[in-house]
């Protein structure tokens, strides 16, 4: 192939190029700022679904044979939801120790931001997990009883942080922080307008952690203090493009 | 009454397969993995009486039989391809997100005539 099909040499994009982008769903080829490490997540699906192309090519049976059902095409089977669209989404939001108390009994308030303009309006959500990772444990180790989470979809730009009040908040979830889990999973699907189809373009949550130690507030202090961690969040979407995914054929009997 | 010479074997309806690295295209600082694509692609030709080996159904039989009698009236059928496999691309697209995207029916596995 001529080295004019991808962006070796500037200039245009070649009418190969275009057409190979827009079958893989692109409309041009990614410029990303600087490489970021693979979650382990996305490099397992994607070993997983090549070793079930693997398998399906040896099983391969003549056409319109009988035999074993075909594997799902466009579902995807480690996370259990239809889908052949797997995005982890970073979170813009600015970081936060948790061990600075923001108002006791509240620990700490974290803006999560997430840019999701590169899912195609036909794009059907089946999964918006919200990840939170707590960072390395302190000599305290995971956080014990006593703690919550509260999520809440937070006011437009305009007016966060000069008129943000509680009150244009949403709150979509409060749960208690899993005892003795560094990584906590949030659904998100069907919570406000994440349920609903399209997504929007872009999702501004507040996560706020507080800890309950019976309106003590020196013992907040030290319950925020013995957290000692720092927060990061990603976003776990899945999504099928309907005209991508084939419904799978159904065997003739 | 005399059957045509077969052509060379070939030159008859098969899969070629073409092994594309998206190195090659430039495309290497977004794409994750895997490393290429197979762009394989049919060729050859379904002369009679070879269509009743090559994938072919019977209609493509019938042709090549019709093309064999009178082959300005009925061309021959068609190489194409009979059975196709997905692929998934784990990328970074412009959001600095990373996806795993899966696509049907990229790979030509099989070749026949139709």
């Amino acid at each position: 192939l001529t080295p004019g099909l991808g962006r070796a040499q500037p200039g245009p994009l070649s009418p190969q190029a275009v057409a190979l982008l827009r079958a893989l769903g692109l409309s041009e080829p990614p410029a990303p700022r600087q490489p970021r490490p693979v979650p382990p997540l996305l490099w397992r699906l994607f070993r997983k679904s090549q070793e079930k192309l693997a398998a399906a090519k040896e099983t391969q049976e003549p056409e319109g044979a009988e035999g074993p059902e075909q594997a799902q095409p466009c579902h995807v089977e480690e996370l259990g939801v239809p889908g052949n669209i797997v995005r982890l989404v970073p979170d813009r939001g600015g970081s936060v120790q948790l061990e600075e108390p923001a108002l006791p009994p509240l620990c700490a308030e974290k803006p999560l931001f997430f840019n999701l303009s590169a899912l195609a309006p036909e794009e059907q959500p089946t999964l918006v997990r919200l990840e939170l990772h707590l960072g390395p444990a302190g000599a305290q180790g995971p956080p014990g009883p006593g703690w919550e989470l509260s999520l809440s979809l937070a006011p437009g730009p305009q007016l966060w942080g000069r008129q943000a009040h509680w009150h244009h908040r949403q709150l979509l979830l409060t749960q208690p922080l899993p005892p003795g889990r560094d990584t906590i999973h949030l659904d998100l699907l069907d919570l406000g307008p994440v349920g609903a189809s399209p997504l929007p373009r872009n999702l501004s949550l507040v996560l706020e952690i507080l800890h309950g130690s019976g309106g003590d507030g020196n013992g907040t202090e030290a319950a925020c203090a013995s957290l000692g961690r720092s927060l990061e969040a990603s976003l776990l979407v899945v999504t099928l493009h309907p005209q991508q995914c084939r419904p799978v054929a159904r065997r003739r009997r | 009454a005399v059957a045509p010479a077969a052509p060379a074997p070939d030159r008859v309806c098969r899969p070629h397969q073409l092994y594309v690295s998206f190195r090659d295209v430039g495309w290497h600082d977004w794409i994750i993995a895997p490393r290429g694509f197979m762009a394989n692609y049919c060729r050859g030709s379904c002369p009679f009486p070879l269509a009743t080996q090559l994938n072919s159904v019977n209609h493509a039989i019938l042709q090549s039989l019709m093309h064999s009698v009178a082959p300005a009236q009925t061309p021959l059928p068609c190489c194409i391809p009979i059975r196709l496999s997905p692929i998934s691309v784990l990328f970074y697209d412009n959001g600095d997100n990373v996806v795993l995207r899966h696509y049907e029916d990229m790979v030509v596995d099989e070749c026949g005539c139709r």
